[in-house]
């Protein structure tokens, strides 16, 4: 554990509550896609199915019940408590594009051929493209609720300090996975468009919104 | 058979 990557758990586990609460307080889950919400359901019950195999601390586990259970729990406040909020119209991403190649490519690229490897490696397959479809909503409508805005940023936030946790590692316990680096630097790729109309506009107080 | 590895990280 190191500053890093402390920050960046905290700013994923930042990002998940964002999200419940904004939902559960407006009441709605106008403008968010429930399709990365499922992608981001499946990445975390593929990746922490170790939950049964493996121990690694009290703190990991505890994250990793607190990411499923929310996870589960915005999934059931989209398509069950507040179903009629969910804008499906502009929802329109085929994540069977994201899903497939994801699992061809895990079974291509995947350090120990094992049920639980292959599961663990396309769950960071799938996580690096997971928001896909909230950013093609966002481009779609044109714009994102502010509250939106600091969700996407905390989300984007976590793999990038991720990516400084790894070249920390790298120097200080020779720790080098490429799978996971790889697809950390895709994922804050994806994202760093969202992070200049956040810094250019979110910031200075601007309703995030496209031209 | 091989084992999987461990993850440490979340």
């Amino acid at each position: 554990m190191n500053i890093f990557r402390l920050s960046g758990d905290l700013s994923h586990l930042l990002a998940i509550l964002l999200l419940l609460v904004k939902i559960w307080k407006t009441r709605s889950c106008a403008g968010i896609s429930g399709k990365s919400q499922i992608l981001f359901a499946i990445v975390y019950t593929t990746r922490y199915l170790d939950l049964f195999t493996s121990f690694v601390s009290v703190y990991n586990s505890f994250m990793k019940v607190v990411f499923l259970t929310a996870s589960y729990g915005t999934l059931y406040l989209m398509f069950f408590k507040f179903k009629p909020t969910y804008d499906h119209n502009h929802d329109s991403f085929r994540i069977l594009y994201l899903i497939i190649p994801s699992l061809v490519l895990s079974f291509i690229i995947v350090h120990v051929y094992t049920v639980m490897e292959i599961l663990w490696t396309y769950s960071i397959y799938l996580e690096a493209v997971a928001i896909m479809p909230q950013l093609f909503m966002v481009s779609r409508t044109g714009e994102a609720e502010t509250i939106t805005s600091h969700y996407l940023f905390a989300l984007g936030s976590y793999r990038a300090l991720y990516i400084l946790n790894w070249i920390y590692r790298y120097y200080t316990e020779d720790f080098l996975d490429m799978i996971v680096i790889i697809a950390g630097i895709v994922q804050t790729i994806l994202y760093c468009d969202f992070f200049y109309l956040y810094i250019t506009k979110v910031l200075k107080g601007k309703r995030l919104s496209l031209p | 058979k091989e084992e999987s590895l461990e993850h440490d990280e979340l």
